[in-house]
């Protein structure tokens, strides 16, 4: 997090807001309502009130404005620059502007008036551009489906204001670091020759092309599957990606996701009832034959047939052996099954049953 | 593959406005080949590089002006 150059910040907590004019994109009460939640999120975490007021100039003056709007800082039309705010102090501190000609939603189309009303109140308080790709305060708009802070906002602008004096305070999301040793990983699917590998919202991308692991989150491209995405396998005959949470599944194509989804993983796949998540999943493009990893256990499903092979589950020791007794993920590439449980990988050998090797986790990241 | 002549000079405007608006730089002058080479474009790329985990380069490769094409909040000018 950044606080801004020479930390201004207001002298009291009870500050007040006005909302001088409303968009027409949404009613009235809808632009309240997101204003008022925007707001909450910071008041959770800090020692700060906030009191809307009907009229009168308030600390935080917000206003839907475009072009020149006389304050040295023009918006520029459509796309670009969306919204501003000038940090902590009198008559204009404290503001924040939206440029009047985005078209303001209340869902994850473009531009979310919760998501980037949350982002300037951070400016109006004395918080700057956050280097963290998962803060709030990142200047790139990117609408991740639920709008939260970060722990790297929490830990701003409880530098700034100290902590709420609710003892249940929320706890912020932490961004994954590529290069930490200590990274874990909740599923990870080969994707058109590419490697995606998944935790909590986001996703990393190792490719040759890019020696920078790209990570971003996961709804830049599917923003309808949720966060927390447990298992994932390539089909590629049919250039399908599944995403498994819980009992449910999700098919994409490329950046589509699939219609009728999410399905059911037990009416699909013939799963018992007993069955409420899967670990890890991979599928043999060759055989056409796709292993679900489940505590410690197996089963093994025939993409051609559409139907469990008899003879499952089977215990993951007996025929993996020597990769411990449960699966975070796992995928499949140049003949030999990765396995990754906590930092620990495993390259394995079906043909052998051997262990070829023991790496860390995030191996592919080149750390 | 080589970048047609007119995309190039969109580039070159897109680099320089963004710089301008998020970055603090001072409008160069006009001459387009003062502006791309001069010392303070490359620097306050390189910031822009840097600040969103791209390759420093100081160049205004593919990925960088990926990242100059988002929608972002503004920089209000409070010093002037």
């Amino acid at each position: 997090f950044v606080l801004t150059q020479g930390n201004p910040r207001w002298e009291k907590t009870d500050l007040t807001y006005r909302i001088e004019n409303y968009t027409p994109d949404l009613s009235e009460a809808e632009v309240d309502h997101a204003i008022e939640k925007a707001f909450q999120l910071w008041s959770n975490v800090t020692p700060l009130t906030f009191t809307k007021l009907p009229a009168g100039q308030a600390d935080i003056m917000i206003s839907f404005v475009r072009g020149d709007h006389h304050d040295n800082s023009p918006f520029d039309g459509s796309g670009g620059n969306l919204a501003h705010a000038f940090q902590p102090g009198p008559g204009i501190g404290g503001d924040a502007h939206f440029d009047e000609d985005e078209r303001w939603t209340n869902n994850y189309r473009d531009y979310n008036l919760y998501r980037v009303a949350a982002h300037e109140l951070g400016h109006s308080l004395g918080l700057s551009h956050s280097t963290d790709i998962g803060a709030l305060m990142y200047p790139n708009y990117i609408f991740s489906g639920d709008v939260q802070l970060a722990q790297d906002d929490i830990n701003g602008i409880q530098t700034i204001y100290g902590p709420s004096k609710n003892p249940t305070q929320p706890t912020g999301s932490q961004t994954p670091e590529v290069c930490d040793s200590k990274l874990t990983f909740d599923a990870i699917t080969t994707i058109r020759g590419e490697l995606m590998f998944f935790k909590d919202r986001f996703y990393m991308r190792a490719n040759s092309v890019y020696p920078e692991v790209e990570l971003n989150f996961i709804s830049v491209f599917w923003p309808s599957l949720p966060s927390g995405i447990e298992a994932a396998y390539e089909l590629a005959e049919r250039d399908e990606i599944r995403f498994f949470k819980g009992s449910k599944y999700w098919a994409v194509l490329g950046q589509d996701v699939l219609r009728g989804y999410p399905k059911d993983i037990h009416s699909s796949f013939g799963f018992p009832r007993t069955v409420k998540h899967i670990d890890a999943a991979v599928s043999e493009e060759d055989t056409g034959k796709t292993y679900f990893f489940v505590a410690n256990k197996y089963w093994r499903y025939d993409e051609y047939k559409r139907s469990m092979d008899a003879g499952y589950p089977k215990m993951i020791a007996h025929d993996f052996p020597g990769i411990g007794h449960k699966v975070d993920a796992v995928f499949k590439k140049d003949g030999f099954f990765y396995f990754f449980h906590g930092t620990r990988q495993y390259k394995f050998d079906a043909k052998t049953k051997r262990i070829l090797s023991l790496q860390k986790a995030n191996s592919w990241f080149n750390c | 593959f080589p970048v047609a002549p007119e995309t190039q000079q969109q580039d070159v405007e897109t680099v320089q406005k963004y710089l301008e608006k998020y970055y603090d730089l001072k409008d160069v002058g006009t001459h387009i080949e003062r502006r791309r080479n001069s010392g303070s474009v490359v620097e306050k790329l390189k910031q822009m590089q840097e600040f969103f985990g791209l390759r420093v380069t100081g160049k205004p490769d593919a990925e960088t002006m990926k990242v100059m094409k988002q929608p972002r909040c503004g920089v209000p000018d409070v010093a002037r």
